[in-house]
């Protein structure tokens, strides 16, 4: 057997403009979230409950899109998602279109420990929760200044973003682009 | 997306992922976080956890293919890893992170940069963004 092992992630497709101080803070919360997890697996956690402990973390710190710090729907508000696998068992729990729930991934595991589903969706998520009497919180908790101002620059290059934190100078939102890649403007690769 | 893949000393995997989607999505879009088998999967080779274009990561059921070629093609962890990247993805862009049983880490990801981190109990840390 080889010992334990844990790796985390914030995301792919990273802003190739991402200011340095970003990057670095991006980095401390990543080793932030590897030392919980470590110490937990050196108490002994048994791997289920390491990464739901992990990723509760990552929702509580807004830098991430997930939890607080959400991507926003065409709407502005927030939709979340989460799942969790156990793979002593192959058991599993998955909620989508959560609003009022502090931490998705731990609905999705009340999901997997305490209903006989492996799936639920928006009102009966909510219910659920309610149920359980989970922590729930108002849907503007999860909504930053960063993200509605990304969302508008979305809207302005009439596009759908994922996972990148792409700086207003240089999306050219405002500007036609005609080239788009990854649904953005090509300016955005331009560095490279 | 988050996401965290685990094995601990007994050698049991687990994953789990959480996002809040898409930039501008439509209401009522779900992506591939919180689909078994998509974004998230775990069994007692691997634990697995994805990111990026959900719809794409949807259609190559990522998560399970990493599970799967290192069950039925006996391929190690980074290239199970490297295999599903490479050639699931079709012109989608994505990011994966996964475990084994036996304590190994890997990661792959085919669009600009991943933020990960990984550790393994013989004392490896490290704390990445781009390539």
């Amino acid at each position: 057997m080889g010992g334990w092992a844990i790796v985390v992630h914030g995301g792919a497709g990273v802003d190739p403009n991402l200011p340095a101080e970003r990057q670095e803070e991006a980095k401390q919360l990543l080793t932030h979230c590897l030392n919980l997890g470590i110490s937990a697996l050196r108490s002994s956690l048994p791997a289920i409950d390491v990464v739901e402990l992990v990723v509760r973390e990552l929702e509580t710190n807004p830098f991430f899109n997930s939890g607080r710090g959400s991507a926003l729907t065409e709407k502005g508000t927030v939709e979340m998602e989460a799942s969790i696998m156990d793979g002593n068992g192959r058991r599993c729990g998955a909620v989508s279109g959560v609003t009022s729930v502090k931490n998705p991934i731990s609905l999705a595991r009340l999901v997997m420990d305490k209903s006989p589903h492996s799936y639920l969706a928006f009102s009966g998520a909510e219910a659920f929760a309610k149920k359980h009497d989970m922590e729930m919180v108002d849907n503007e908790y999860f909504i930053t200044e960063d993200n509605k101002g990304m969302l508008k620059q979305a809207k302005e290059a009439n596009t759908i973003l994922f996972d990148y934190r792409v700086p207003l100078d240089s999306c050219g939102a405002g500007v036609e682009s005609p080239i788009v890649m990854n649904g953005l403007p090509i300016s955005v690769y331009a560095p490279e | 997306t988050v996401g965290c893949a685990v094995v601990d000393s007994q050698g049991r995997c687990a994953a789990a992922t959480s996002t809040g989607g898409l930039m501008n999505k439509m209401m009522g879009r779900i992506g591939d976080s919180p689909l078994i088998g998509a974004g998230t999967y775990a069994c007692d080779l691997c634990g697995v956890s994805c990111t990026g274009e959900g719809e794409a990561i949807i259609r190559g059921t990522l998560a399970r293919d990493v599970a799967a070629v290192m069950e039925y093609k006996g391929l190690g962890l980074q290239e199970a890893v490297d295999f599903v990247v490479k050639e699931r993805l079709d012109e989608g862009k994505a990011g994966l992170i996964a475990v084994s049983k036996t304590g190994e880490v890997a990661y792959g990801f085919n669009c600009v940069g991943m933020f990960r981190g990984c550790a393994t109990e013989d004392g490896f840390m490290e704390v990445g963004i781009w390539e």
